[in-house]
Parts: C-alpha cells; structure tokens; sequence
C-alpha cells in the first residue's frame, strides 16, 4: 500500500510540467523514505532524476518498495484537472495496475479523482557515478532561463566556461559571436546572487534546447544550480523547498 | 560543431 498527501499540490503539478517535455515514459521508484525517479530522453543526451523526501508530504505511508510506471504524457493530462490550490494524494495498492490521483480543495469542497493506468516499462537505469564537481555556479533561476532563451535565438550550442572570477555563456552562430559574463556576486539581495564555487575551471558546449526544456522547472526554484566537471556531464539542479530536488543531467558536445 | 555526446558515454547502466 503506498498513499502520499502533498499540501501544496502544486509543486506536483510544476514537477510534471518540467518533465514532461523530456521524458515520455517513466518508472516512478516508491519507497518507505520517499519517492524518485530516473529517465533518459529518447536520444539518451538528457537524464531526468527527481528525488522527493516523505518529509515534504502532509502525510506518507509506503509499506514497501515499489515501481509505478506512468506515461508522463498522460499524467500531465490529469494534472491539468487540478487547480493550482489543490492538495493532491497519491494511492496505489500492491500490485497496482493503477496510480489513485485525488485532488482536494478544502476551501471550495471540490474534490477530483482519477485513476491513471500504469503501464509496464522496460527501462534502463543508469549508475550516475559520485562526482565532485570542479565548478558549481548558483544563479537566480530566472535570470539563467532568460540567458538561456535569448542565446538560442543567436545560436543551437553554448559555451560554458568557468574560473575563479566569471561564469560565461558565449555562442557563435551565422549573426555573430558573443557572451553574457556574471562575476561572483553576493549582494544583499539575495535574488541577485551569483554564486561561483570553482576549484578548477571548466570549458564545455551544450546544446541549448535542452537548457530550454530543464528551465521549465524554475518555478519551483527560486536558483538553479550548475554543477560542471571536465569530463562529465553538466547537472542542472533545482531544489524543492522542504521536499527534495530535481536535476537534469546533459552529455556535452564536444569538438573532433 | 561540437558533436553530442551520449549520456552512455559516461555513465554505465547499473
């Protein structure tokens, strides 16, 4: 038996939006701590892991491990059903052949039920390997989604360089060339910060569309956390206030 | 470009 009960349903409603473009099947992992999630896109560049403590929930009981497979597709059709003060509760039986959505406004009465049919998926996990990452930039989320969106209209790939002073974002396309630089800054406005950790500097292409598609979780995050190494994948992560935390994983391109 | 790389090329599959 697994029943979860998120307050602030929204948040659940902003996890689906931010993935559903990138991930069409997915394997949700219950257990007694929590729930998680791994999934690759189709081209296997990008990689959605979500990791949401029991603590975050009003109320969690989870007797034992198990695997829902849902088509995210769908399950953001459902989500479209609730409304953005609705708390949501989760239910699925052992042996489940279906996922129990409840959506409940305890201020109108309004009370929403649906159950989603799982499906079987046979989908591989990846071991993502403990890496200690030789930069890590925190930036407003807002300001990198805007960096983001209007370097893709310049160009398919960024640049990401880091040291000790600057992160910079530099494109060259068929237009021209350029860069956006943000030093370290750590104002007392705490939106305004720029976090540089960076024991060793970075230099690595990404294509920027799926920066694009992970920005559509800034709003579930006030800063996003760039997470760079040499030899690694870029980490895009978003924490989840008191619940847990969503990161994108992107292979970089790199130059024959 | 740069040519993408896959996520396979650096994490195994467990």
């Amino acid at each position: 038996m697994f029943e979860a009960k998120l307050t602030e349903g929204l948040i659940l409603k902003k996890i689906v939006e931010s993935i559903k473009d990138i991930v069409t099947d997915v394997n949700i992992d219950i257990s007694p701590s929590g729930i998680s999630l791994q999934a690759m896109d189709s081209s296997h560049v990008a990689l959605v892991s979500l990791n949401l403590s029991m603590d975050g929930f009003e109320h969690y009981r989870a007797d034992t491990n198990m695997v829902l497979g849902v088509s995210i597709a769908n399950l953001a059709k459902v989500m479209k059903l609730a409304d953005n003060n609705d708390q949501i509760t989760l239910q699925a039986d052992q042996e489940a052949t279906h996922l129990k959505i409840i959506f409940e406004n305890p201020k109108t009465e309004r009370t929403t039920e649906f159950n989603l049919n799982l499906i079987t998926i046979d989908s591989e996990h990846l071991a993502i390997p403990e890496t200690e990452y030789s930069s890590v930039v925190t930036i407003n989320s807002g300001e990198f989604s805007k960096i983001c969106k209007e370097l893709f209209s310049l160009s398919e790939t960024v640049q990401i360089t880091t040291n000790t002073d600057y992160v910079q974002f530099s494109v060259e396309g068929e237009v021209g060339s350029g860069q956006v630089r943000l030093g370290h800054n750590d104002s007392e406005k705490k939106e305004d910060q720029t976090i540089l950790e960076v024991s060793e500097s970075v230099q690595q292409q990404f294509a920027i569309r799926y920066l694009n598609m992970f920005n559509k979780a800034s709003t579930l995050s006030s800063f996003t956390r760039l997470c760079l190494h040499q030899e690694q994948p870029l980490v895009v992560e978003f924490k989840i206030d008191n619940l847990g935390v969503l990161k994108y994983f992107l292979a970089p391109k790199i130059s024959d | 470009k740069g040519v993408q790389k896959s996520l396979g090329t650096f994490f195994k599959k467990s």
